[in-house]
């Protein structure tokens, strides 16, 4: 644990919260793509199957249990609470691409061909694309409430920092993981337009619209 | 690399 990764799993929490308090305090889950979520859901359901079988730290099984209990709590108010809500006709990202193409690369490529690592890579891969759908969703209607914003700045910011982790990791620790670097950056690449709109626009309060 | 090594990261 170093100092970057702490950051990073902090701001993934408070991206977590923040969503979650959107949707409760409002009582909607207007602007927000349940098929974000949806891959989010999966990417953790994956990845933290070794709950059972790998014990790490206290820390790493509580944010695990948080990350995993969460998400499927959104899941629920997005698709049954407020479903109502939902804008389903804006949330048109032909996701199914996404988990297609990242479960043959995890066939393709990864560290060891057992069940679990093929299951951990695809979650690497999915989660690196899984924002996708949110982004599309807010190209499309062209803006984002603040709240929104802000949750995406912390969920994108988080892959940002573990960059830096993984670059002390590389120095201090002589650990390197191709995958998981690769796949961080592509995820953090994604949010490069946004993160320049939020810079611009939110960070000097205004609304984050886009340019025509 | 280590399979092993990066499943302490979340």
């Amino acid at each position: 644990m170093n100092v970057f990764r702490l950051i990073g799993d902090m701001s993934h929490l408070a991206a977590i919260i923040i969503l979650l308090i959107k949707i409760w305090r409002s009582r909607s889950c207007s602007g927000i793509s349940g098929k974000s979520q949806l891959l989010f859901t999966a990417v953790f359901t994956c990845r933290y199957l070794d709950l059972f079988t790998n014990f790490v730290s206290i820390y790493n099984t509580t944010m695990k249990i948080f990350f995993l209990a969460s998400s499927y709590a959104t899941i629920y108010l997005i698709f049954m609470k407020f479903k109502a809500t939902y804008n389903r006709n804006h949330d048109t990202f032909r996701f199914e691409l996404l988990i297609v193409v990242s479960v043959i690369l995890a066939l393709l490529i990864n560290h060891e061909f057992s069940a679990t690592e093929i299951l951990w890579t695809f979650s690497i891969y999915l989660e690196a694309v899984a924002i996708l759908p949110q982004l599309f969703m807010i190209t499309k209607t062209g803006e984002a409430e603040s709240i929104t914003s802000h949750y995406l700045f912390a969920l994108g910011s988080y892959r940002g920092l573990y960059i830096l982790n993984w670059i002390y990791r590389y120095y201090v620790e002589g650990h390197l993981d191709w995958i998981a670097v690769l796949s961080g950056i592509v995820q953090t690449g994604l949010y490069c337009d946004f993160f320049y709109l939020y810079i611009t626009r939110v960070m000097k309060g205004k609304n984050l619209t886009l340019p025509a | 690399v280590n399979a092993d090594d990066s499943k302490d990261e979340l």
